[in-house]
């Protein structure tokens, strides 16, 4: 489900 | 990082302040949502509680410092320093009709059941809704300062912005960030009808914005 790890958008 | 998603925070930046300054030089808050404000200050609370666990840049550290800074600046500008004229009956949107569905829908629809993961998506999801209070308003009293669409403008095109940003993204290198999509095309929406009604009252040196 496209996980996200990080999220490096404002 | 590319062009689109630098101008978009450039064009947040610049939105944020424009209200600022405006609140700031005329000593007064009317035609200004509070509760929008309020809202994008938890927005940025909830969004970037990350800022201690995770480092991706100094701009992006930098970013996050600034926006919460200014967002709270405004929030204190609006119900402390300049309350007296901050007309709360028009500000009569019931943001229990926005909180309660979006903490919901991240409950039910996140990357992951964790606190940060949780909280960051309740962020996503409020700031797709968090500028309902102020065009609420504007609807109200039928009118906005120019230099309130000017920050509606640079609000608007900071999100049309992110779009072209994943657009790029998805294409350079196969981001889709799903969540943050759909609640941002959701969120640019809200901002069509403004952006027509900007370019047809406003910009045609109108000065007030006065809905027909």
């Amino acid at each position: 489900d496209g996980g996200e790890d990080e999220h490096d958008e404002l | 990082m590319n062009i689109f998603r630098l101008a978009g925070d450039v064009c947040h930046l610049v939105a944020i302040i424009i209200l600022l300054l405006k609140i700031w030089r005329s000593r007064s808050c009317a035609g200004i949502s509070g509760k929008s404000q309020v809202l994008f200050a938890i927005v940025f609370t909830t969004r970037y509680l990350d800022l201690f666990t995770v480092f991706i840049s100094p701009y992006n550290t930098i970013m996050k410092v600034v926006f919460l800074a200014l967002s709270y600046a405004t929030v204190y500008l609006i119900y402390m320093r300049f309350r007296n004229t901050f007309n709360s009956e028009n500000d009569s949107f019931r943001l229990e009709f926005l909180l309660v569905p979006v903490i919901g829908l991240s409950f039910l629809e996140n990357y992951a059941f964790t606190p940060l993961e949780i909280l960051w998506t309740f962020s996503i999801f409020l700031e797709s809704v968090a500028i309902m209070p102020q065009l609420f308003m504007i609807t109200k009293t039928g009118e906005a300062e120019s230099i309130t669409t000017h920050y509606l403008f640079f609000l608007g095109l900071y999100r049309a912005l992110y779009i072209a940003n994943w657009v790029w993204r998805y294409h350079t290198e196969g981001f889709f960030d799903q969540i943050a999509v759909v609640s941002g095309v959701v969120q640019t929406i809200f901002y069509i009808d403004f952006f027509y009604l900007y370019v047809t009252k406003v910009l045609r040196g109108r000065g007030k914005m006065t809905l027909p």
